[in-house]
């Protein structure tokens, strides 16, 4: 558990899990980096450790993977619920941990802690005060299709804390059953066991999940494009929109680079019945190898470009395969 | 970048990633330093080039010309290191991805 951030400055946050034990505070500018929002606790705990595993060799968790969680507030029966939704987590993401970061307000009324803090100045002492009922966090899977009250996941009973806290609890049986179980909805609610415990407001102090994951996939060739290219090259208003990203109704232009021969051009055979890269192209022949993510950067030209492109491109083609071939080969063949 | 030597080695790359699009979700690092590979990896090749085994025996073939069609060994990165890269998912979540191979080390002829 780490102390309140003192706003509005950035938040001094520090957290006890995944080996996160340096709490040291963040420089204005950088909590500010990630633009809006940024002030919140999610960002910058994100920011932390982006700074901590940029660091060669560490690895989040002993993962490659962090991803963060922002609940909905929902009010139900005058209870809040904060319904997360896990379904970003990707297939080939092993969860190696899911944590539960959440701000738990003190309780009064304080005269109740004076004869303890006379005894003593421990945490158990408080613990021991009578009348006081049990907080805990209550976590249940939704299914899509129901209401608001889920599959009871797991229960957490929480201490009360001296002062405001930010505390963290390890949810990882947790989210690995729900996630076993397809159930990838998940609701935290914290149970005061108060008749009337009131509604927080949603930006007060909001609960976040972190999950460590360790994504099998990463080392595949073009993961980062897998996670990272979101580029549409086929923005609204254009007229294949169930086109595949690199698909065309017009005929393929065959581009041949001016040819060296049959010899010494240190391709891979097979590939050269593939279209030739544009000169400085990111991706070559790779938009044969890996067709589906791999979105093109160029702009793509006007259909009426297109269209003049397409029928003049072919001929050029077409003559370009005959300098494949030496002028002896050409002879046999006419004499065929 | 005409004062690079011409033989293999490993040359200055930096990407910006608003260059190639990416700006609008990657949180951190706006760019890094990619580096790149280039050069030759003619017969005789230096020690600082690092062949491997096979590249050398390639390079001594097509020196000797006894194979046709035989190319050059070719220079590509032999040691790499990973990228830690802040973004936002499709869910406007933030995520840390640490990404290997991201950057170059070293270039060697293999």
């Amino acid at each position: 558990s780490h102390t309140a951030p003192a706003r509005p400055g950035p938040p001094m946050a520090t957290y006890g899990l995944a080996g996160d034990r340096d709490p040291q505070r963040l420089p204005g500018d950088r909590a500010a980096a990630p633009g809006p929002g940024a002030q919140d606790m999610v960002a910058v705990h994100m920011l932390r450790l982006y700074e901590k595993y940029s660091q060669r060799g560490a690895r989040p968790g002993g993962g490659n993977t962090v991803r963060s969680f922002r609940p909905r507030l929902e009010v139900v029966n005058r209870r809040a619920l904060y319904l997360f939704n896990l379904t970003s987590l990707q297939d080939t993401e092993m969860i190696l941990m899911a944590t539960f970061h959440f701000y738990l307000e003190p309780r009064g009324p304080q005269a109740h802690e004076v004869p303890c803090k006379q005894r003593a100045k421990n945490a158990s002492c408080r613990l021991l005060l009578p009348g006081r009922p049990a907080r805990r966090l209550l976590f249940r899977s939704l299914s899509p299709n129901t209401a608001t009250q889920g599959l009871l996941r797991g229960a957490i009973a929480l201490a009360p804390p001296a002062q405001g806290l930010w505390q963290a609890r390890d949810i990882s049986p947790i989210v690995k059953a729900a996630r076993r179980d397809g159930e990838l909805l998940l609701s935290a609610e914290l149970d005061s066991g108060e008749k009337d415990p009131g509604v927080p407001s949603p930006s007060a102090h909001a609960p976040y999940i972190l999950i460590y994951a360790n994504d099998l996939a990463i080392s595949e060739p073009n993961s980062v494009a897998v996670t990272l290219q979101r580029y549409d090259p086929f923005p609204a208003g254009d007229p294949e929109p169930g086109a595949a990203p690199n698909s065309s109704t017009d005929p393929r232009v065959r581009r041949a680079t001016q040819a060296t021969g049959p010899f010494h051009d240190n391709e891979l055979p097979g590939l050269d019945e593939e279209p030739a890269p544009a000169p400085h192209s990111p991706h070559g022949h790779k938009h044969a190898l890996w067709p589906s993510p791999f979105r093109t950067l160029k702009p793509r030209p006007g259909r009426k470009d297109r269209r003049r492109k397409g029928p003049a491109a072919f001929p050029a083609a077409a003559a370009s395969q005959v300098l494949h071939f030496d002028e002896k080969t050409m002879q046999k063949a006419r004499r065929r | 970048q005409w004062d690079e030597p011409r033989v293999c080695s490993r040359r200055y790359l930096k990407v910006d990633f608003a260059d190639i699009g990416w700006n609008e979700w990657i949180i951190s690092p706006k760019s890094f330093d990619a580096y790149y590979c280039a050069g030759a990896c003619e017969f005789p090749m230096p020690k600082v080039v690092r062949p491997s085994n096979h590249a050398t025996i390639q390079s001594i073939v097509r020196a000797v010309g006894i194979v046709p069609g035989i190319p050059e060994p070719c220079c590509v990165p032999d040691k790499m290191s990973p990228l830690g890269v802040l973004f936002l998912d499709e869910n406007r979540n933030v995520v840390l991805k640490v990404y290997p191979n991201m950057s170059v080390e070293t270039c060697a002829c293999r």
